[in-house]
C-alpha cells in the first residue's frame, strides 16, 4: 500500500462519521439513483468495517464531506475524462472529498443484466475511489482493491490485507474487525 | 520481412480492452533508438500517470533513453519483467482501463489538497 505525499487523512478525531452525497445534476444516465445509492452504501461499508469511521448519506450535497458525481469530459478539475474505458474515475486525497466517475462508461450493477463487453463494475470502482478519498494511493499488489487498473466485466471489491493494513495505518482498526474473518483468498496473495 | 511497426495492423487475436488507448498495440516490441510514428501519445500516457517527468521531452516520436527509463520504471512498479521495451505484457497492462490518479504522486500532483 501507498499514501499520497504528506500522508494526508481526514484529521478529525477518531472515531468519526463522514457524510457523502451525490451530485443532483451529474449522475449516470443508465442507472437509477436508488441503485447507485445502494452500491455506494455497500462500498462505504467495506471500509467502515475495518476502520473506526462511519459513513452516512447527507441530505444536502453542498455540505457533505464526500461529493460524488458522474461527469463527462472536461469537468473543471484539470483531469478531463476521456470517453469509453481509458480513465474510469478519480478520487482526490483528504480532505477534498471529491469522487468523480466518467459518465461515458457503461456502469454495471451486475453482469447478469448488463451484457456490454465494455461494462465496468460500479461497486469495484466505487470501493477503489473511496480508498483514495480516505488517503490511500495506488498499491501494486495485483489483488488489492487499490491496484490502479480494472478490466471490463471484472469485479474486485473485497478489501485485501494490503488495503486493510494501509487504511488501518491511517485510522486505526475498527474494534469489531477481526482479520480472521477474511477469507483465505483475501489473505493468500498478500502477506499470508 | 515484417511491416514497419507504425503501419502494422493489430493481430486478429488481440483483445483491446480500451477505446481510449487502442493504438498502443501497434508499438508492440518497440525499443530504444528508433522513431515510431505516434509514440508521443504513449509518452503522454507515461507522463500523465507519473512515469515520465513533465520536464522531459514528450512531443517527439523518438524512443529515447528517457522513455526507455520510464518504461522500465513502469514495468518495475507493476511487477512486470523489466526490459525497457514495449513487450506484450507491458502493452496489455497499458491498454487496461484504469483510475485517473497518478501512480507516482509527484509533489505537484493535482490530487494534493488545494486550499
Amino acid at each position: 500500500y501507498n499514501y499520497f505525499n504528506g500522508k494526508p487523512r481526514w484529521s478529525r478525531a477518531i472515531p468519526t462519521t463522514l457524510t457523502y452525497a451525490f451530485s443532483p445534476n451529474c449522475m449516470a444516465s443508465n442507472l437509477k439513483l436508488s441503485d447507485i445509492r445502494l452500491v455506494f452504501r455497500r462500498a462505504f461499508s467495506r471500509w467502515s468495517a475495518v476502520i473506526p469511521v462511519n459513513f452516512t448519506e447527507a441530505e444536502t450535497y453542498g455540505f457533505s464531506d464526500i461529493k460524488i458525481g458522474f461527469y463527462t469530459g472536461d469537468h473543471d478539475d484539470g483531469e478531463p475524462f476521456d470517453g469509453v474505458l481509458g480513465v474510469l474515475a478519480h478520487g482526490f486525497s483528504p480532505e477534498s472529498g471529491k469522487l468523480h466517475l466518467d459518465a461515458a462508461e457503461t456502469w454495471a450493477l451486475d453482469f447478469e443484466s448488463e451484457k456490454s463487453r465494455v461494462a465496468v463494475d460500479l461497486e469495484s470502482v466505487a470501493t477503489h475511489e473511496i480508498g483514495h478519498v480516505l488517503g490511500l494511493a495506488h498499491s501494486f499488489d495485483k489483488e488489492s482493491v487499490m491496484y490502479p487498473s480494472l478490466k471490463p466485466r471484472e469485479k474486485k471489491m473485497d478489501l485485501k490485507v494490503d488495503d486493510i493494513e494501509g487504511i488501518q495505518q491511517l485510522y486505526g482498526s475498527n474494534p469489531n474487525f477481526n482479520i480472521k474473518t477474511l477469507s483465505q483468498s483475501d489473505t493468500s496473495s498478500n502477506h499470508g | 520481412r515484417t511491416a514497419p511497426l507504425s503501419s502494422s495492423p493489430e493481430p486478429a487475436t488481440t483483445i483491446n480492452h480500451n477505446s481510449t488507448w487502442p493504438n498502443f498495440q501497434k508499438f508492440l516490441d518497440a525499443s530504444k533508438g528508433r522513431h515510431f510514428s505516434g509514440i508521443s501519445e504513449l509518452k503522454k500516457y507515461m507522463q500523465r500517470f507519473g512515469y515520465l517527468q513533465v520536464t522531459d521531452t514528450t512531443s517527439g516520436d523518438e524512443f529515447d533513453e528517457r522513455f526507455e527509463f520510464a518504461v522500465a520504471r513502469y514495468q518495475r512498479k507493476l511487477g512486470l519483467t523489466v526490459t525497457g521495451k514495449l513487450d506484450s505484457d507491458t502493452i496489455s497492462e497499458m491498454t487496461l482501463p484504469r483510475c485517473g490518479v497518478s501512480d507516482t504522486l509527484p509533489t505537484s500532483n493535482l490530487h494534493a489538497v488545494r486550499h
